[in-house]
């Protein structure tokens, strides 16, 4: 089954 | 001071109800170009920027910038009280520890004032790259809406592909599997219309149940458009005459 990233996988701290 | 009219209330009472399920505090931020806010959900999967231009309101006005934190819960509670007619003025001091909310009906017959109390909230701001998607769809957003209830019914998980000619919805799930194929189109009716822009193929796996918390937005705008690219956030931009209501949402990637 996939696993559910979370946005900080994907986006930096801004 | 801070103080925004808009005369068509129920958006905001729309926008509200759009994110609430979502977000339940939130840092909106004022300058004199717009309101906007950035939040993300409490499991860090989804994340909603909103942007309401001051251009747009019947009258706006904001002397300095200013970050207003602000229950959601609460200011949808409050929300509830105004008629979908009534006039709606948000109003902050500089340095505001209330939210002044004034409703007021369509003859003036009568106001509601309320004063919302802040909060202090800190801000997980992330830095959201500008980026060029492989593929993007434009289609109705009830009917994207309703294929998204539809297939939920059989799984918790909608892997989405876009091709040059099509959109395909599939899920496999414990009752069997299934998919919905919509062929770019450009239909007068605007629940049949599907634009492609497609530069590569794009196969990718989302939570159902977040992309039908994101549709509560369909009532805002008659179309949303999805933007996606290998192993990065979907997003989903609802526009409308104000603004635009954008939801990311990590995809699911095989381990």
């Amino acid at each position: 089954k996939p696993a559910q990233m979370v946005l900080e996988n994907f986006f930096g701290k801004a | 001071m801070f103080e925004a009219l808009l005369g068509n209330g129920l958006i905001l009472k729309k926008i509200i109800e759009s994110i609430k399920e979502l977000v339940t505090e939130v840092n909106f931020e004022v300058t004199s170009e717009a309101i906007s806010l950035q939040a993300m959900d409490a499991s860090h999967v989804a994340l909603v920027v909103l942007v309401l231009r001051a251009s747009e309101f019947e009258e706006y006005r904001c002397d300095r910038p200013q970050t207003l934190g602000v229950s959601i819960t609460n200011l949808a509670k409050l929300l509830k009280i105004a008629g979908n007619d009534d006039s709606i003025i948000l109003r902050a001091e500089d340095e505001a520890h209330v939210l002044t909310l004034v409703f007021t009906g369509k003859n003036n017959e009568k106001m509601c004032e309320f004063n919302l109390n802040l909060l202090t909230l800190d801000s997980e701001h992330l830095g959201i790259p500008e980026q060029e998607y492989s593929a993007e769809v434009t289609m109705s957003s009830s009917e994207f809406s309703r294929i998204c209830r539809e297939l939920t019914q059989v799984t918790d998980t909608l892997n989405l592909s876009v091709d040059k000619e099509s959109v395909k919805f599939a899920v496999s799930g414990d009752i069997g599997t299934g998919s919905i194929t919509m062929k770019a189109n450009n239909s007068d009716k605007s629940e049949e219309k599907l634009i492609l822009n497609v530069s590569d193929t794009v196969s990718m796996a989302f939570a159902l149940r977040y992309l039908n918390l994101f549709n509560k937005a369909s009532s805002l705008s008659d179309e949303v458009v999805l933007s996606l690219s290998p192993e990065v956030p979907v997003v989903l931009k609802f526009a409308f005459d104000l603004g635009e209501l954008k939801y990311f949402l990590a995809p699911k990637i095989a381990e």
